[in-house]
Order: C-alpha cells, then structure tokens, then sequence
C-alpha cells in the first residue's frame, strides 16, 4: 500500500508533459507533490525493512530519518545532532565505494565503520553561494564533512559519527585565493 | 599567479593561475592529455510572435535562441576563484558572474573529475529570457561527429547539421544540431575520448569540433505557442528566478578504455547508494 502511493505519481509522470517538462507550472507542482508524497511513503518502507534487518537491540530501533536537501547542504539529521548514525544501502549487485559530503556544524568528526576501524575524513567550509540559496534558509551548518564508505554488494553498512572537540589536523582544509 | 594543478592517482586538471579558468585535463594511467576550456556562456532566447508559429518564441517546447552566438558573462566583472586543499578532495571554487558559479572536485582515487554547477536566478529585468549553457572545448578533431545517449537506450552518433534519411537545410544552427542527452554525451578522434556525464537529462551539442555544449539553465518570457500556454519563467521561494544546480561528470581516456569506463561509472551514478540516518547516541561496540 505505501509503494503504491509512488507507482500512481510515477504513473501520472508517464505522460508526455511531465517526460520533458512541457507541462504548466501549476501542474508542474502537482506532479512534484505527488513524487514527493510518493517518496514520502517509500522512506517508511526503507525504515521498517532497516529495522527487521538490524541487529537485535534491547530498545526499540530509533526511526531513520531521510535527507532530501543533500544538494543545497542541508540536512536536519547531521546539522542538530553531534552524535548519529548513517547507513547507506547499496543496490548494486557488487561493492562499490562511495563519497558522502554531509552539512554539519563542527569542525572535526570521528567516523567509525560497521567493524569498528576509523575512516578518514575531511572538513570543507560551505561557500557562500550555497548559504545564500533560499530554499537553504534556516539551516545551521557551516561546513561539510567528506568521506568515503565501503559496501557490500546488495547490502547496506551503518557508519558512526561523532563530532570530536580535538583537533584532527590532517581533517582540515586549506583555503586560498587565486586571484 | 602560476598556475594550480590538482591531482590523483588518475586525473590531472590544470587551471590557469590568471583567470582561475580550466585549462588541460590529463588521464596519468593512460597518458591521453587535452587541452580543456570550460566557459559558461548564455543565448537571448528568441522572443517570437505568438500569434504565428513562423516567427516561434523560444520557450518550454522549443529551443530557439535569437542569434546563433553565445554571449559571455561581462567581461569587467572579475572572476572571483579559490582553491581547498585536502588529503581525500580538492576543489576549485569559480565564480562567473553574481549568479553562474561552479565546484570543481577531484577526490581520491577517482577515476572523473566532478563538477558542480550553480545557475540562477537568471535576471530578466532587461526583458530578455536568457538559457545558460556551459562549453567544454578540448581541440579534438572530430569532424562534425559526436555522441548522445538521447533516446535512453542506446549511444546514438550525431553529425552536424546531417539527418540520416533527409537532406537538412537549416538556417537556424544551434537549434537544428541541438539534442537531448540523457546521461552522457561524448567526443572523439582516433585516440582519445572525452565524455561529459550528466544528473540529469539535458540538452546539448557540438557546435564545432571538439566542442560540447550542454544546456544547464532556462528563464524565457514568452509562450513558444506549442500548448503550455505560458512561458517558462519558473520562481524560487524568495519569488526571484529558480536556482538550479547539478553536477557534470569528466572523464578523459583513450577510445578504447572509454566504454567500460561511462558504462562503469553510470552504473554507480544512476544506482547510487541511499543514505539515512538516526540521532542514536549508540556506539559501534554496542551495536554490533
């Protein structure tokens, strides 16, 4: 039943006005909403397939949260917490790895992978022409925090992050002007 | 004022210590080099007469700019480059203009070089539409040929300004030799290949050898008369022009080793793993 919700808006989408973008602007947020709601609904399923998938825990596994502003640098997940988890799913049939560039508010991280080994990272500054992006308003983060994941094939791994009061010196970025 | 290089283990991109601009892109596991400028220019859409198709409007259906020449961005306003240095990505951060910048990444170990557009919100207090394109010339002879993936399926080859199964006159030669790309659209001569991968679909071209254009941004203020009914002027949440933003992929390899390579990298774009995340305070220890 939830999937079905995006099956209809990919099923209106199939007409040619919403193929090559010829359809009238106010249609043109109909077929938004109805993807987004779509989305909407398919994220509910990722999250109760994670939590038949993830190791047995005492507690009741905690809802995962989507971020679908990772291309304005926006994210309520990684911004207002100092401490989360990502797990990232790759539906490849063999592994791959992966960049992920995640808005944050610190300045250095701790990442630790699904078997306990520390991955590298790097910390870059948000330009300024990302935070002047409107639909970016009210975002907190003021840089970005890049690593790479390893994954297995058809699987997922959950990666833990952790914002660190020490300063990790090969994390940062130099800056310069060219002119 | 020398100029900066970035590199890996794979890709080397040469940008002029100048004007911060794009300036050679070399494969160091194949040795295919090129010479590689990358503009950002614009066409003033053509305005049209509604009322007859003869004189069309560029507009939601139809590409049409009013010249066949690409403007640039003015000339006096300086451009604006930085670079970020680091142990996994560099980058190189351009501005063309108040509302045309760009990222340039090269992380570790990849195999292409990314490059994140932003465009927008095109003005058109002047009251002319205006469509962004971005230009890649590389000086590889091409003879009129290059490649798309336009019909979803298959790389197509496209000749300029020929038709397979008409004679084509046209006096309009952007808007005739323009096509859709899909995912990937590709130039080359005997040796080296050069392909632009996209995020999305768009429209693009080679206008001369060695060229490829690609359609990024349009902001027109005028009904091409084919239907919508209105012009394509969408706004953003502060009511100005739409902001729009993706990412072009660079790869740079011999002819030979290019198919594995898009195919290989399409396959990680277009299944790209999906991330999510939760606020657990759990630690590795305790979840494994």
């Amino acid at each position: 039943l939830n999937i079905q919700v995006l099956k209809e808006a990919m099923g209106v989408a199939q007409h040619h006005d919403a193929v090559s973008g010829t359809e009238k602007q106010a249609v043109a947020y109909d077929y938004a909403m109805r993807l987004s709601r779509g989305n909407y609904e398919c994220q509910k399923v990722v999250n109760d397939a994670y939590k038949k998938l993830f190791p047995k825990q005492k507690e009741v596994p905690p809802n995962q949260m989507f971020c679908n502003l990772l291309n304005i640098s926006m994210c309520q997940a990684t911004e207002n917490n100092k401490q989360f988890t990502m797990t990232v799913y790759n539906p490849l049939g063999r592994a791959v790895s992966h960049w992920v560039r995640l808005p944050v508010i610190g300045k250095s991280y701790v990442i630790t992978d699904p078997n306990g080994k520390s991955v590298p990272s790097q910390v870059l500054p948000i330009s300024n022409v990302t935070k002047n992006i409107p639909e970016r308003k009210g975002s907190l983060a003021e840089n970005e925090l890049v690593f790479q994941v390893a994954l297995p094939p058809l699987g997922f791994s959950t990666f833990f992050i952790k914002m660190s009061q020490q300063s990790i010196k090969k994390q940062r970025s130099v800056v310069g002007q060219i002119d | 004022k020398a100029d900066i290089s970035i590199k890996n283990q794979h890709l080397s991109l040469m940008f002029d210590g100048n004007t911060g601009m794009l300036k050679s892109m070399k494969n160091l596991n194949s040795g295919a080099s090129i010479p590689l400028q990358q503009t950002f220019q614009y066409y003033i859409g053509h305005p049209g007469n509604s009322s007859v198709k003869r004189f069309q409007a560029s507009g939601a259906y139809v590409f049409r700019p009013l010249t066949s020449a690409s403007l640039d961005f003015q000339p006096t306003l300086k451009k604006k480059t930085l670079y970020v240095q680091g142990q996994l990505v560099q980058e190189i951060w351009q501005q063309f203009s108040p509302w045309v910048s760009q990222v340039v990444r090269l992380y570790d170990q990849a195999k292409y070089a990314e490059l994140e557009w932003t465009v927008g919100p095109i003005p058109v207090s002047d009251g002319k539409g205006k469509e962004v394109i971005t230009k890649y010339s590389t000086g590889l002879q091409t003879n009129g040929v290059f490649y798309t993936d336009a019909n979803g399926r298959e790389i197509l080859k496209r000749v300029r300004n020929h038709r397979a199964t008409w004679e084509l006159k046209t006096s309009e030669p952007v808007a005739a030799n323009y096509y859709p790309i899909n995912s990937r659209v590709y130039i080359n001569d005997n040796k080296t290949q050069f392909t632009v991968m996209t995020d999305r679909s768009q429209g693009g071209s080679s206008l001369q050898d060695g060229n490829i254009e690609v359609m990024l941004h349009r902001r027109l203020l005028y009904d091409d008369n084919l239907g919508v009914g209105e012009a394509l002027n969408e706004t953003g949440a502060d009511g100005k022009g739409l902001i729009a933003r993706g990412k072009h992929y660079l790869l740079l390899d011999t002819v030979q080793n290019s198919g594995a390579l898009h195919r290989e990298m399409g396959l990680r774009l277009y299944m790209a793993p999906s991330l999510s995340f939760t606020n657990s305070q759990m630690k590795q220890q305790e979840w494994s």
